[in-house]
C-alpha cells in the first residue's frame, strides 16, 4: 500500500471478526499524537 | 413563521434588534464547528463499520462500508461488496454512535455479517475483506471520543455575559446563559425575561466589563446581589479580535464607508463612523436613518468583514443602497462626499483578508436566520464575493437573503443540527406541506 500524503496517518494492525473467524489486516488510521 | 411574520409586526425596536443581530452575527470560523479541526482526516474511500440494515438476523449486526461522498457531517456510504452498484447507497451522519472505525466490531465481540442481497456473491468473504481493507484508511479508534470531546462547550448555565441590548442597539447589558446547544447560547437578560440566541463566539457577546473597557454604552443593572450559582463567564471563553494600532492613521468620526445594513441584511448601505471606541471598535450608523438620537448605531470591530471601503459595491457589482431620502441618483460616492463635506475611510484600514474558504455557489448548508437568531434553516450559497457569501433560505423569497461572512459562527455544515440536537427549520415549501 502507498502511504497517504498526510503524515498524520499511520499504519495499524486491525482485527476483523467474521462468522468464519478472526484475522487481521493492515490499514491506515490518523494519529493525533503526531 | 420565520422572519416573514416577524417583519410584518415588528416595532422599530424589534427591527433595530434584528438589524443588530444580523450585522454582528458573522464572526469566527469553521474551526468552531464540532470536529472542525479533525474533519480533514475524512475523505472518500475511508472505511467504517456500520449497522447492516440488509439482514434477517434478529440481533444487531454490522458490515464494512466505504465513504462515497461527503456533504457536511453527512457521508454517502456503500456497503463493501456492492462494487459499482449505487442502488443501496445510503446517507449517514458520521458523528452518530452507529458509525465505528474498522476493528470496532472485533474489539466488541460482534461479527461482521455481509448484507443478505450480496451474501452469495463471494464464497470467501475473508479473502474479499483482506483484499479490500489492506492499505485502506479507516477512522481513528478514538473518533467517538473526539466527537464527544468536540461536543463539550465551556459556557455553562448561569454564566453572566455582556450582550447587546435589543431595545437599544447602541448599548450592552448583562445577560445570563440559560441554555447551550451545539455552542449556541440562549441568553436571558438579567433584568427581564427576554431571551435570544447567539453562538458563543458571536461578536454580540463579551465578558463582564468589556463595555466599560472600550467606552461602549452599557445599561447598568439594578441587581445588587448575584444569585447562587451565577458567575461571570471567564474572559478567555470569548472570541478574540485582532490587535490594531490606533495610533497612526485611523478611523475618525464622520468618515464614510459601506456596511451590511443591519435593518436590511440583504443590502449593503452607505454608512458613517459615528464614534471611535478603544481596542479597534467603532460605532457605525447607516446614512439616512430616521432615528436621530443614535440609538440604532451599532458596534463593529474595525477588522469586521461586514464593513467595506467606499466603492466596494461598485467594484464588485453589488447594488449599494443609497441613503434614505437621497434623490441624486445614480448614487456617486465622489458627489456624495463633496455634498456632505466628508471623507471616505482609507481603504488600508479595512480587513482585506480572504480565507481560502472553499465555498462554492450552489452549496447547501445550515444557516442562522439572523433576523430571528434562534432559527437555523436549510440554506444555499447563491453568490460569493471574496469572503462574503450571499445566503438564500430555501423556500423563501430572495428578499430574505443575507450577506454573511464565510467564517461566521452562524453557518454550519449539513448535519450540524442533527449532530447537536438543534431544531432545523426545513425549506418553507416543505414546512407548508408538513
Amino acid at each position: 500500500a502507498v502511504e497517504p500524503s498526510s503524515r498524520k496517518w499511520e499504519q495499524k494492525q486491525v482485527q476483523i471478526k467474521t462468522m468464519e473467524g478472526e484475522f487481521s489486516v493492515t490499514m491506515w488510521a490518523s494519529d493525533d499524537k503526531k | 413563521a420565520k422572519s416573514k411574520a416577524g417583519e410584518s409586526i415588528c416595532s422599530s425596536v424589534g427591527r433595530a434588534w434584528r438589524f443588530k443581530a444580523r450585522i454582528l452575527g458573522p464572526s469566527l470560523c469553521k474551526m468552531y464547528v464540532p470536529m472542525g479541526t479533525c474533519w480533514g482526516d475524512l475523505a472518500e474511500g475511508v472505511m467504517v463499520e456500520v449497522l447492516n440494515s440488509d439482514t434477517n438476523l434478529s440481533t444487531k449486526v454490522y458490515w464494512v462500508a466505504g465513504i462515497v461522498k461527503l456533504s457536511g457531517f453527512k457521508a454517502l456510504l456503500r456497503y463493501e461488496g456492492f462494487d459499482n452498484d449505487t442502488s443501496r447507497d445510503f446517507w449517514c451522519n458520521l458523528c452518530v454512535p452507529e458509525i465505528h472505525h474498522v476493528g470496532w466490531c472485533a474489539s466488541s465481540g460482534k461479527p461482521l455479517v455481509p448484507p443478505k442481497s450480496i451474501q452469495l456473491k463471494y464464497s470467501n468473504w475473508k479473502a474479499f475483506l483482506v483484499k479490500r481493507l489492506t492499505g485502506a484508511k479507516t477512522l481513528p479508534p478514538d473518533f467517538a471520543t473526539k466527537v464527544h470531546e468536540n461536543m463539550q462547550f465551556p459556557f455553562k448555565k448561569l454564566m453572566r455575559v455582556e450582550v447587546v441590548d435589543k431595545t437599544h442597539l447602541c448599548r450592552t447589558r448583562v445577560a445570563l446563559v440559560e441554555q447551550v446547544i451545539g455552542g449556541r447560547l440562549r441568553l436571558v437578560y438579567e433584568e427581564g425575561s427576554d431571551d435570544f440566541w447567539c453562538h458563543m463566539y458571536s461578536p454580540l457577546i463579551h465578558s463582564i466589563g468589556w463595555s466599560r473597557s472600550i467606552g461602549h454604552r452599557f445599561k447598568r443593572s439594578d441587581v445588587s446581589k448575584k444569585i447562587d450559582g451565577q458567575m461571570d463567564a471567564p474572559a478567555q471563553l470569548f472570541a478574540k479580535v485582532k490587535d490594531v494600532d490606533q495610533n497612526g492613521e485611523w478611523f475618525r468620526d464622520r468618515m464614510k464607508l459601506e456596511a451590511i445594513d443591519p435593518l436590511n441584511l440583504s443590502a449593503i448601505s452607505v454608512a458613517t463612523v459615528r464614534k471611535v471606541l478603544a481596542d479597534g471598535y467603532l460605532m457605525i450608523g447607516v446614512d439616512g436613518s430616521e432615528v436621530t438620537d443614535g440609538s440604532d448605531w451599532f458596534c463593529y470591530h474595525s477588522t469586521s468583514p461586514s464593513i467595506f471601503p467606499a466603492g466596494f459595491c461598485e467594484i464588485n457589482n453589488i447594488e449599494l443602497t443609497h441613503p434614505r431620502g437621497y434623490t441624486k441618483l445614480p448614487f456617486k460616492w465622489f458627489d456624495y462626499l463633496r455634498e456632505t463635506s466628508s471623507i471616505a475611510a482609507p481603504v488600508k484600514l479595512f480587513n482585506k483578508d480572504v480565507p481560502n474558504h472553499g465555498f462554492r455557489q450552489g452549496m447547501k448548508l445550515e444557516a442562522v436566520d439572523l433576523m430571528e437568531p434562534r432559527l437555523v434553516c436549510v440554506a444555499t450559497v447563491t453568490r460569493i464575493v471574496h469572503r462574503l457569501l450571499r445566503i438564500h433560505f430555501d423556500g423563501w423569497e430572495d428578499e430574505y437573503d443575507q450577506w454573511v461572512d464565510c467564517q461566521s459562527s452562524d453557518l454550519y455544515p449539513v448535519g450540524w443540527c442533527q449532530l447537536t440536537g438543534y431544531q432545523l427549520q426545513p425549506p418553507a415549501a416543505q414546512m407548508a406541506r408538513e
